[in-house]
């Protein structure tokens, strides 16, 4: 199956 | 003190339609240089970019950078009470608690004014940098939206394959699966209509259907949108507006 990744690992918080 | 007139409230009715329903509130940040706004969804899986420049404007002045917390249900009430082709003014004062938005009729003597109560808040920025992109498609933004809806009747994932002379659209299901293919194509008397896809790299990503159901409310802002993709990276879908762009950041599906 898939699962769906969040943006954090890519852009992280400011 | 910041005021911005649009040619049409068109623009922003349609701007808004496109965000609302990612994200319930945002701030809009207003500089010299027109309007920005970012915003994440609840899941932080779609992120909303927005520049309205100063050159969007019929007339626009921010005398100091201001930011205004907005409800885009809330919003998208008012605006909604205007006609498309009516002038549309916002304005705010600095450390205003309220957005005044002003239509004006172009045929009748008819002035329609509403305040909107501003919103405190303290959402999460995301850091993005500038990104590489392993392909780029270029297509028309009806075309996109129909296949990711007719993608979507069989799978909550849409699958894009790029190779250098094709994006592969797939969406394996329950009840079948389905493939659409679509190759460059230019289209000199409709140039609208035209594709491009430019490939350094081929790509293999999957994607949330529900997401970019979200991001195809934006159809009507552009007659084109920009698909950027790189391996195991966020997705960017950008929407062209007269001057600026909406843009969306989507993060990938991966297998488990």
């Amino acid at each position: 199956g898939e699962q769906q990744w969040s943006l954090l690992p890519f852009f992280g918080l400011l | 003190m910041l005021e911005g007139k649009f040619e049409e409230a068109s623009l922003l009715k349609k701007i808004v339609e496109a965000m609302k329903d990612c994200v319930s509130s945002c701030n809009f940040n207003c500089t010299e240089n027109g309007i920005s706004v970012q915003a994440v969804d609840n899941s932080r899986v779609l992120l909303i970019s927005l520049l309205i420049e100063k050159d969007t404007f019929e007339e626009y002045r921010c005398d100091r950078n201001i930011t205004l917390g907005v409800g885009l249900g809330s919003l998208s009430k008012i605006i909604g009470n205007g006609a498309n082709s009516d002038y549309l003014t916002i304005s705010a004062d600095d450390d205003a608690d309220k957005l005044n938005i002003i239509f004006e009729d172009k045929v009748k003597d008819k002035i329609s004014e509403y305040n909107l109560k501003l919103l405190d808040i303290d959402a999460d920025l995301l850091d993005v940098g500038p990104m590489d992109t392993d392909a780029t498609i270029t297509l028309p933004s009806a075309d996109f939206a129909k296949i990711c809806k007719d993608m979507k009747v069989l799978s909550e994932s849409l699958q894009i394959i790029v190779t250098k002379d094709s994006a592969l659209f797939q969406s394996v299901g329950d009840i079948g699966t389905g493939n659409i293919v679509i190759r460059p194509k230019t289209d000199i008397d409709h140039p609208e209509e035209s594709v491009t896809i430019s490939l350094d790299k081929p790509i293999d990503l999957s994607f949330g259907s529900k997401y970019l159901s979200d991001i195809i409310k934006a159809t009507s802002l552009s007659q084109k949108v920009t698909i950027k993709l790189t391996d195991q990276s966020p997705g960017v879908f950008e929407y062209k507006l007269p001057s600026g762009y909406l843009r969306f950041y989507l993060a990938p599906k991966f297998d488990e």
